[in-house]
């Protein structure tokens, strides 16, 4: 399943 | 990396290295609001906890370096240097941040994904950077004019959130990946803060006159 928040994001 | 990430990344960067640039080049931090530096410090402080544990990639955690060292930078500026801190307006910066991050911290408390220390503090950041900009507005609305470097400050950050909610958008339709609720709000609502800024600094703009905030 598609990963759910953004934590790669800044 | 879609373009939109990368250029709310860059408009992010450039949003507060204009600001460490100006302050530290006149010396002046004049129009700018410490109660939203230091939420931004803290924003910065509490979402990039992982910048030890996680590794994504070098870009992630040399900007996240950059983020933590300016926003730290402008606070210390703001508070300590001799001759930037005559210039700050302590009586028209009377926001009370502390009513900020309360209600952020029990929201967090209740609103999270997962809960953990870790998971918590992050959703504390995402809330809590969607109400930072406000002491910066009612600082603007107060002191009525708006020195250019302020303003464009503003823009800058205004212009990050709405890439930003831009590449979620991109995200969404190409990776499947999907951004969690509590982010789309939070965002929406922060880049929401910035519309009417956006109106008074275009019409000002296009107008070709100083940007005057109504009271």
């Amino acid at each position: 399943n598609p990963k759910s928040v953004a934590k790669d994001e800044l | 990396m879609n373009i939109f990430r990368l250029a709310g990344d860059m408009t992010h960067l450039a949003s507060v290295l204009v600001l460490l640039l100006k302050i530290h080049t006149i010396k002046s931090c004049a129009g700018v609001s410490l109660k939203t530096q230091e939420l931004y410090a803290l924003v910065f402080a509490t979402r990039y906890l992982d910048i030890f544990t996680d590794f994504i990639s070098v870009y992630n955690t040399v900007m996240k370096l950059i983020f933590l060292g300016s926003s730290f930078s402008i606070v210390w500026y703001i508070r300590r240097h001799k001759i930037v801190r005559r210039s700050y307006d302590k009586e028209q910066d009377t926001f009370r941040h502390y009513f900020l991050v309360l209600p952020c911290l029990l929201l967090a408390l209740l609103i999270h994904e997962k809960f953990t220390v870790k998971e918590l503090l992050w959703t504390f950041s995402i809330y809590l950077e969607a109400v930072a900009i406000l002491p910066q507005l009612v600082l603007l609305q107060r002191t009525r004019n708006i020195d250019n470097l302020t303003g464009q400050y503003v823009f800058l950050l205004g212009a990050y959130r709405s890439l930003y909610i831009l590449n979620w958008i991109y995200r969404y339709f190409t990776e499947r990946h999907f951004v969690h609720w509590i982010t789309w709000i939070a965002g929406l609502v922060q880049t929401l803060l910035y519309a009417d800024f956006f109106y008074y600094y275009f019409e000002s703009w296009k107008n070709n006159v100083k940007l005057q905030l109504p009271a």
